[in-house]
């Protein structure tokens, strides 16, 4: 474990829990893509399946089990609570994820480290991670005006991966074995689809202004 | 062993 990786989870929890704070204090899900929430509760059921087998540390164990827990805690709310799902943005939550669910499937059971369940599982996590993020940042487009929460949300969702990137050059300069390269190009790609809102977010930060994205 | 297979990370 070292620096880059900690900071990285760290930034992970937070986008999780500003995302929960947001839907818990507004009781509205507003500006919030639930194909995004689907797709991340499916990329944390397939990565932890070895939740309960392979014991690395009571830290991985109770972060997985947090990051399974929210992510379906919040598909369950945007889809039963009764206030949450009234502010829901059906209409405008429309990419068609379950394409994205098919390519990364596909892919991961030509691209893989092993032809074995959990590694084709662990890829396709992986894939689907690097775009699972597609659905919000479409939404945010379409809808202009992006709420305080929900811009931290995608911030920090966004900036954790980055870390990662960094943990991983780290690992690669002081591990002999490293063959995360399915992990890094992901990695790479899915921190590069955030570009252009960490572009808007910083120019929202720099002017004091409200985060805008153009349509 | 050769590959790297312990998926440490989250």
């Amino acid at each position: 474990m070292n620096i880059f990786r900690f900071a990285g989870d760290m930034t992970h929890l937070i986008s999780v829990l500003v995302l929960l704070l947001k839907i818990y204090a507004t009781k509205s899900c507003s500006g919030i893509s639930l194909k995004t929430q689907e797709l991340y509760a499916l990329v944390f059921l397939s990565r932890y399946l070895d939740l309960f087998t392979n014991y690395i540390s009571l830290y991985n164990t109770l972060m997985k089990l947090v990051f399974i827990g929210s992510s379906l805690a919040i598909v369950w709310c945007m889809r039963m609570h009764h206030a949450v799902k009234r502010s829901y943005d059906k209409e405008v939550d429309t990419f068609r994820h379950y394409y994205l669910v098919l390519a990364c499937f596909v892919l991961a059971t030509l691209v893989n480290e092993q032809f074995t369940l959990r590694e084709v599982c662990w890829a396709f996590s992986i894939y689907l991670e690097a775009v699972a993020i597609l659905p919000q940042l479409v939404l945010l487009q379409r809808s202009g005006n992006v709420d305080n929460l929900t811009g931290q949300y995608v911030f920090f969702l966004g900036a954790y991966r980055a870390f990662y990137i960094l943990n991983w050059i780290y690992r690669y300069f002081t591990e002999q074995y490293f063959t995360r390269w399915i992990a890094c190009i992901a990695g790479i790609v899915q921190t590069a689809l955030y570009a252009d809102f960490f572009y808007y977010y910083f120019i929202s930060w720099k002017n004091n202004a409200k985060l805008q994205l153009p349509a | 062993e050769g590959i790297y297979h312990d998926h440490d990370e989250l």
